[in-house]
């Protein structure tokens, strides 16, 4: 695992989270299903929590954008860059944009919505990408099941290194 | 004169290396190429060794298939190597 440079990271446990929009691609419940089971992806290994909020900033900000989209990183249409996140901090600290180009899905047709928003939680919250290639923080998209979907060892061990393990 | 399909290739190859290497690799555009001194390695080849390198490829510098094939898959918009 690789932390990103200067090792940001969230000062506080209690995080909040906010959707911009939702993609058309997905009906809302099953958006709403993949990003509550990808934030707790990492809520299950640490002691982090996350609570949504509705019309207020949140630390972390999820929407769906196309291209230029006035983050100095735009999407590339279908394909190619699926999403990016950026890390801990203010203002677009900690969001996460999916490019609206991709065939998001909730199983193993296009792009897994869950799969895709775990990996992009994790540099939310200031983890880097592996060049171990089980991990869920290596750079190219692998589809898993869901249902069997563990966070492999990699990823919890980078994860608890910065914010250290579940109370629970 | 028509540009032969093998020199197509090359170009759109070149480009996908440049487009992926800048924008995952910190390579830097290069607003004069014609300028650039001879001495020292080729910042493509140097990025490229440091890409293939991260993924565990054979470190050639140079844009192999395998190489390619790890090019045009899906992935994060966030690059690797972060200044």
């Amino acid at each position: 695992y690789a932390f990103t440079p200067g090792n940001p990271k969230w000062k506080r446990n209690n995080l909040t989270y906010r959707i911009l929009n939702y993609t058309p691609k997905m009906t809302r419940a099953d958006v709403d299903e993949a990003i509550r089971k990808a934030l707790s992806v990492w809520s299950n290994v640490t002691p982090l929590t996350f609570q949504k909020v509705e019309d207020e900033v949140a630390d972390i900000m999820i929407s769906f954008a196309y291209r230029d989209h006035r983050d100095n990183s735009p999407f590339d249409g279908p394909n190619g860059q699926l999403a990016h996140a950026f890390q801990p901090g203010e203002g677009l600290g900690g969001d996460v944009h999916m490019d609206e180009e991709e065939a998001w899905t909730k199983d193993g047709r296009g792009y897994n919505l869950f799969i895709v928003l775990a990996h992009e939680l994790g540099h939310s919250l200031g983890l880097s990408h592996s060049n171990d290639p089980g991990a869920l923080m290596y750079p190219t998209y692998s589809y898993t099941d869901p249902s069997e979907f563990r966070l492999p060892q990699d990823d919890i061990d980078g994860i608890q290194a910065i914010y250290g393990r579940s109370n629970a | 004169f028509p540009v032969a399909p093998e020199a197509e290739d090359e170009g759109k190859t070149l480009q996908l290396v440049e487009s992926y290497l800048q924008n995952f690799y910190d390579l830097q555009k290069d607003p004069h190429p014609h300028l650039r001194s001879s001495g020292g390695e080729n910042p493509l080849a140097s990025k490229l060794k440091e890409m293939q390198s991260f993924f565990g490829l054979e470190v050639t510098g140079k844009p192999d298939l395998d190489t390619l094939e790890v090019m045009k898959k899906p992935r994060c918009g966030v690059p690797d190597v972060l200044r």
